[in-house]
């Protein structure tokens, strides 16, 4: 009837899906994005880690992230693809020895009055 | 199994600065709709992943592993 | 909190329903977690 849970389904959301203090990963939290070009208040408090609280991670496994996972129902956006080929330009560099590709290609079109 | 219209309202509320901000039916019945693609998608590319791995459970490694596109 | 609740438990509905037609299974962390990420949308 309204947006709150009846006692049936109160019970039953209790009994499968309640994280418990009992549980290893007792609450799960989402990463706070830090700037660090922005002032401290502006950032908000840096949460420290808590036994028993998971903060999802989006860069433990950013070496996965250098080709697009399979989708269900909703494809890729432009700002993915995007984001997939940063990490695989960062993979590709980070096999690089020396001078980075990348620079001395940009420099073979660098005009100079282009930028002064 | 979807989200009930009154918890959608009762979600939206929660960031309307006018509490007397009224939301149709039709834009209820939609933001409902996109509350469940969102909770599909995040499932289904997390058993994905899962199957990629061989394993028969979902857990948070698998979820993590497709977090940052979904996020994209 | 109750709110969460009500979020989480529909969450954890329509992750059931992907289980019975991936016949795989959803740690109760990762339902958690997805519940938190939709909460957050």
């Amino acid at each position: 009837k309204d947006w709150f849970l009846s006692e049936e389904e109160f019970k039953l959301w209790n009994r499968l899906y309640r994280l418990r203090n009992s549980d290893k990963i007792k609450e799960i939290t989402l990463p706070r994005v830090h700037f660090p070009s922005l002032q401290e208040e502006e950032n908000g408090p840096i949460q420290k880690p808590t036994t028993g609280i998971h903060e999802l991670s989006l860069g433990e496994w950013r070496v996965w992230q250098d080709h697009p996972f399979p989708t269900h129902q909703v494809d890729h956006s432009e700002r993915c693809h995007h984001f997939v080929s940063v990490m695989q330009m960062i993979e590709r560099m980070r096999h690089e020895e020396g001078e980075s590709n990348y620079e001395l290609e940009m420099k073979s079109y660098l005009q100079m009055e282009d930028v002064s | 199994a979807g989200f009930r219209k009154e918890l959608v309202s009762r979600l939206l509320h929660l960031h309307f600065k006018d509490d007397k901000t009224k939301v149709s039916g039709d834009a209820l019945q939609l933001m409902a709709e996109l509350l469940r693609i969102f909770v599909v998608e995040a499932a289904v590319r997390g058993v994905r992943q899962a199957q990629a791995e061989d394993t028969a459970l979902v857990d948070v490694d698998q979820l993590e592993k497709v977090l940052p596109q979904l996020v994209c | 909190q109750r709110l969460k609740a009500a979020v989480h438990y529909t969450v954890g509905c329509l992750c059931q329903e992907v289980e019975a037609d991936k016949e795989v299974q959803f740690s109760k962390q990762t339902i958690a977690a997805i519940s938190e990420m939709t909460f957050q949308q």
